[in-house]
């Protein structure tokens, strides 16, 4: 059961998804598993819909693990969807967000490549998917989103960790997701979980001009972060992904923001330069915990602030 | 499974925009086979590469040439990964 499953491990994508599918087993009312497309190597890309009911509601997305060796966010995306089975109708905040929103969790978003992590290449960032003309495997699936596609901040050179494909949404694992939110229609919050160096990120990374709501945005994410260090005072820098860190084209959050969606984030978790991609699997459960103190004040000022 | 055995992490400060655009060089050096896990960025924000052993001595090289401070985050990748592959076995294991 998912009770007794070790969140404290690290588990290859059979392990994950049967975790999914006990949960959803186990509280059947609450959980479903969507099947929202299939990778370039013809996995099932699934997501975990949290609903207490009603139809379309307003909706949160997260996403773990689309950089697949940032191994520590899907673990974390596997305690997240546990927490939240424990929370509705414990947790006050969790269950008025439940009450009028819906979750949507997708714990591994880059299958082929988290598979490849596990059986052939531990550091493998990218998709799988073959460019015709280049001997070099893969896609930057945070490079793929048609936000600033192709400018400065993502390479025309297949053989690079950066490269943005052919075109926009040319990798099945970025069109499913853009596809699934189009037409949902109703998202008003996205966050997307990455590792590692602890920021928490938000529009604009392909330019430097600030997004609309670059105030609200800093403030959120500042409220966001301190809630995140009141747990194991784990300190987090701010700010947009342009600011904070580098230029970066073709990024999903953009894409969410352009799209409408408000409240889009990126976590970039722990830590700050010993382990990097390789965090002890000892450290999944305190990074999942103070990560869902940041989760929640997003989400609980999405759902008191719904536009 | 692929082997990192001897591929050291280096963490980079370059000290300003002069630095960090020769770090972007190295970027561009294909046959050297680095893997930027934190890529340049601002003067003063920490650049993490994983350099594959036959490339250290070129990469160390280059960056000392420039006056370019680094030290070293992990000094043998493939230990790091051993001990999470028996983390994971030894669960298995015990699971099993």
């Amino acid at each position: 059961s998912t009770d007794t499953f070790n969140y404290n491990v690290y588990h290859n994508l059979d392990e994950i998804y049967g975790f999914m599918d006990m949960l959803v087993a186990e509280h059947p009312g609450l959980v479903s598993k969507l099947e929202i497309g299939k990778t370039y190597e013809a996995r099932p890309i699934y997501v975990l819909k949290f609903s207490t009911g009603g139809n379309n509601r307003p909706a949160i997305w997260i996403d773990t693990g689309i950089h697949s060796r940032e191994w520590v966010t899907q673990a974390s995306g596997i305690w997240f969807a546990k927490k939240i089975t424990q929370d509705y109708g414990n947790d006050p905040g969790l269950t008025a967000i439940l009450d009028s929103m819906d979750i949507f969790l997708e714990i591994v978003t880059n299958p082929d490549g988290f598979v490849f992590t596990h059986k052939k290449n531990r550091l493998w960032r990218k998709t799988r998917s073959l460019t015709a003309g280049s001997s070099c495997v893969g896609v930057d699936p945070n490079r793929n989103w048609d936000a600033g596609f192709g400018k400065t901040g993502a390479s025309s050179n297949p053989c690079t960790e950066t490269y943005h494909g052919k075109f926009a949404n040319s990798e099945s694992e970025v069109k499913s997701i853009v596809d699934f939110v189009k037409s949902h229609g109703n998202f008003k919050a996205y966050i997307s979980i990455h590792s590692y160096s602890q920021l928490l990120l938000y529009p604009y990374g392909y330019t430097k001009d600030p997004a609309a709501d670059d105030a609200e945005l800093e403030g959120l994410a500042k409220s966001a972060v301190t809630a995140l260090a009141s747990l194991y005072g784990t300190k987090y820098k701010y700010g947009s992904i342009f600011k904070a860190i580098y230029v970066a084209s073709g990024s999903s959050i953009d894409w969410a923001y352009n799209q409408g969606i408000k409240y889009s984030f990126t976590f970039e978790l722990r830590d700050t330069g010993r382990y990097g991609f390789l965090l002890p699997a000892s450290q999944i459960v305190p990074t999942a915990q103070e990560t869902w103190l940041g989760l929640q004040t997003i989400m609980n000022y999405t759902r008191t602030h719904l536009y | 499974k692929d082997d990192f055995v001897g591929h050291q992490v280096l963490r980079i400060s370059a000290a300003n925009e002069a630095q960090v655009q020769k770090v972007v060089e190295l970027e561009e050096l294909e046959h050297l086979q680095l893997d930027f896990w934190r890529g340049p960025g601002q003067p003063g924000s920490p650049i993490d590469l994983r350099v594959p052993f036959p490339s250290l001595q070129a990469v160390k090289v280059f960056l000392e040439a420039h006056g370019i401070k680094y030290t070293i985050m992990i000094d043998d990748v493939q230990t790091l990964l051993d001990e999470e592959e028996e983390q994971m076995t030894a669960f298995k294991t015990r699971a099993a």
